[in-house]
């Protein structure tokens, strides 16, 4: 087709689409690579905080990473879930792919997977990852992803346990007049 | 989350995601991004799809891997987006999310809901830059 080659990007992270477009159209490797390359830029510059370390902490404030690659031409794919210290998750993924028969590793195994394979262990954690968690924690945990436990969710932080007591009515229920959770700046 | 869909001159298709997933997470959760046909879907003969947003709910849709199979049924790349888009929409009226679709020849397009407009990045044959499209949701 005389449309291609084409890059193509969710959000505004033209820095990204720019150096996938160099590694496609320069010889300095393969579609992989490009999109290697594309996802990396973003990882290291925290993209709007939604990709790479110190951004989305979880409720203990710690950031971990999601990547996944597909190669189109063979159906081959590599995945890591939960990455945990490591700072490289898309190029972790491409490792998946290249170098094993799996599909996709999670969690701290993960981890042992990418320094084996000689990435190094760093803390995702940055100043500013803490501060949005100390903020969370100063609000009581509000906004969390917590439904039908005691203490309450909606008002207090946990440790939570389920509500066993089986009474409809309080079962605390996540208000749908609230707005999503999800918006431009925490998304998947 | 950053979703790319990156297509050669011979047509080779690649496509990824990378994420640190939603602010405030029970640690432990996974979002669409690393699962196979909900962050992203890939595959020579058709073309490929990408997916950001809520990962919890799109998740459950595979949009991508959805997206990817309306285009092999003859659907445009644009066609394809608002129906993967709309098979959540129908259960979740307040979702949030967006999906880019390219077909093998190269065409693309994409759809959202729960944002007023969705930006998405391209760089094509004829470009001299990377240019910022909108889709509005």
């Amino acid at each position: 087709s005389s449309k291609l080659p084409v890059v193509i990007n969710t959000w505004a992270f033209t820095n990204s689409t720019s150096a996938a477009w160099k590694v496609l159209t320069s010889n300095e490797g393969n579609y992989l690579d490009a999109i290697v390359e594309g996802c990396s830029v973003c990882e290291r510059e925290q993209c709007d905080g939604t990709v790479g370390y110190g951004g989305s902490p979880d409720e203990n404030g710690e950031t971990t990473l999601d990547a996944f690659i597909m190669d189109g031409a063979t159906m081959n794919i590599g995945a890591v879930a939960g990455l945990r210290e490591i700072k490289d998750a898309i190029s972790v993924a491409y490792h998946v792919l290249k170098y094993t028969r799996h599909t996709m590793l999670v969690g701290e195994h993960a981890t042992e997977f990418a320094l084996m394979m000689g990435f190094k262990r760093e803390n995702l954690q940055t100043p500013k990852s803490l501060a949005i968690w100390r903020d969370w924690k100063d609000k009581n945990c509000q906004p969390n992803f917590w439904t039908n436990v005691l203490p309450n969710p909606e008002k207090s932080c946990g440790p939570y346990c389920p509500n066993t007591e089986n009474t409809i009515n309080e079962f605390w229920k996540v208000d749908d007049t609230k707005n999503n959770l999800f918006d431009e700046h925490n998304h998947d | 989350t950053i979703g790319m869909i990156a297509i050669d001159a011979e047509g080779n298709i690649g496509a990824g995601t990378s994420t640190n997933g939603a602010t405030h997470k029970i640690p432990g959760r996974v979002g669409d991004s690393p699962i196979p046909g909900a962050g992203a879907y890939a595959d020579n003969n058709v073309g490929a799809a990408a997916a950001t947003g809520d990962g919890d709910i799109m998740m459950r849709f595979l949009p991508s891997f959805m997206a990817v199979e309306r285009l092999r049924n003859g659907d445009s790349p644009a066609s394809a987006a608002e129906y993967a888009m709309g098979r959540i929409i129908e259960h979740y009226p307040k979702f949030m999310g967006a999906i880019i679709v390219a077909d093998r020849e190269g065409n693309y397009s994409a759809a959202c809901f729960g944002i007023d407009k969705f930006p998405y990045s391209v760089f094509k044959t004829g470009q001299e830059s990377t240019v910022v499209e909108y889709v509005k949701c």
